[in-house]
């Protein structure tokens, strides 16, 4: 699913 | 990671110090909009707590304390230290009108109805827009210090950077995220003007002003 879209960008 | 974010971390991270630098050097906050450097404590903080229930990496971790520390410690020279240089009749962007319509964009556009993710999202349409009270006072002032327009410079430079990172990301990874690269683009695209003044002026040795 999309909540673990790319969260690794500041 | 690939170089384009690295080096757009890094562009922000220098945009902090040479801010750090003019402030103590010229031991003013001259030119500097209080009211963004206040936006930006409010798009790190809702943006980068997550560092307390989430971790990503080493890296991702000391970059979000440290902006969020720096950020901090910017308006506390703004307010205390340096509170007499710091005039407000000149900082005039009304902020509500930036923040309202964020607000609303986040509620409509984010990837779950979730308050972490509206929360992300308000940070990132908060984060686009957070740069509109200083260039209306450098408009308003039609002039900057040489220093202030490096630190602009290293701050356009550090978004406008992501924009690569995110075509690479997707032709090498296949992942993109619409809202961080809309809320990006346009974030680039109001440092246009800026950018042009800068790169035709200021880089020739000259002084920043805006044509009259």
């Amino acid at each position: 699913g999309h909540t673990d879209h790319v969260k690794d960008e500041l | 990671m690939n170089l384009f974010r690295l080096f757009g971390d890094l562009s922000h991270l220098a945009s902090i110090f040479i801010l750090l630098h003019k402030i103590r050097t010229t031991r003013s906050c001259r030119g500097i909009s209080f009211k963004t450097q206040a936006l930006y404590v409010a798009v790190f903080v809702s943006r980068y707590l997550d560092i307390l229930w989430e971790w990503v990496s080493l890296y991702n971790f000391v970059m979000k304390v440290f902006f969020i520390a720096s950020s901090c410690f910017i308006l506390y020279l703004m307010k205390m230290k340096y509170r007499p240089t710091h005039d407000p009749s000149i900082d005039t962007f009304r902020v509500e009108f930036l923040v309202g319509p964020c607000a609303l964009l986040a509620l409509i556009f984010n990837y779950k109805f979730t308050f972490t993710e509206v929360l992300w999202s308000l940070s990132i349409f908060l984060e686009s827009l957070a740069i509109l009270p200083q260039l209306f006072m450098l408009q308003r002032t039609g002039e900057a210090e040489t220093i202030t327009t490096h630190y602009l410079a290293a701050l356009g430079a550090y978004r406008a950077l992501y924009i690569p990172n995110w075509i690479y990301r997707y032709f090498s990874e296949g992942v993109v995220d619409p809202i961080a690269v809309t809320a990006g683009l346009v974030q680039t695209a109001l440092y246009a003007d800026f950018f042009y003044v800068y790169f035709t002026t200021v880089i020739q040795g000259q002084k920043f002003e805006l044509p009259a």
